[in-house]
């Protein structure tokens, strides 16, 4: 009976603390002062009290972003749990923030925080969404781009779990690669 | 023990009053 209590009124822990992040583009500030944290929380119960009370992704205005890291990671390339990573992009056609944007966001919070990834959850190191007028991006960001198996498994989970049909091919992008880029685009280091 | 939770779990807490 006790246990019973303690379970109906005790807060779920999550695996782990996570840190909410928001970025707002001012064009007279830096990209580091542009940038603030919200809030950290490490239960289930604190998660959804965020959720519920901050903006949908979809109505957010271009150039802000929302990112979710692990407590003691920032959600830039150059923290050194990111620097050798990559991220599983989603790119989002500009019909899409009415449609799916604000659900498939809601899925891979769900799938980091529920550290949904077998045995690579500790891969994870965050998930990032852009909003953008040419076309909102999601990604999961994860620790090591070499490390090929757990890339993979995460990707294969993720892409399941957004719903993306098998036709659907997503990509891996490796920061390295993203930050020394010449053209628009990255190359993907890994597809699923 | 690994605290891993499927989305229909953490679905369940999403109207659920809080605590205190």
């Amino acid at each position: 009976r006790e246990e019973e209590a303690v379970e109906r009124y005790s807060k779920h822990p999550l695996q782990n603390r996570w840190a909410l992040w928001f970025f707002k583009n001012d064009k007279s500030k830096t990209w580091q002062e542009n940038l603030r944290l919200v809030t950290k929380f490490d239960t289930v119960e604190d998660f959804w009290a965020l959720y519920t009370h901050i903006q949908l992704a979809s109505k957010l205005t271009s150039g802000c972003d929302y990112s979710l890291f692990k407590d003691g990671i920032e959600p830039m390339w150059e923290d050194r749990r990111n620097k050798c990573g990559g991220r599983w992009l989603i790119t989002l056609a500009k019909q899409q923030r009415h449609t799916e944007l604000d659900r498939f966001w809601l899925e891979t919070l769900l799938c980091v925080i529920g550290e949904m990834f077998d045995g690579y959850s500790d891969e994870v190191c965050g998930a990032v969404i852009n909003i953008r007028a040419k076309g909102d991006k999601i990604a999961i960001w994860t620790q090591e781009a070499e490390n090929r198996d757990g890339v993979t498994h995460i990707g294969r989970v993720y892409k399941e779990r957004l719903g993306l049909s098998s036709k659907v091919v997503i990509g891996y992008q490796a920061h390295a690669d993203t930050a020394t880029k010449s053209g628009s685009l990255t190359k993907n280091k890994f597809v699923v | 023990e690994k605290k891993q939770y499927d989305r229909e779990f953490l679905l369940d807490f999403q109207f659920m009053p809080a605590c205190i």
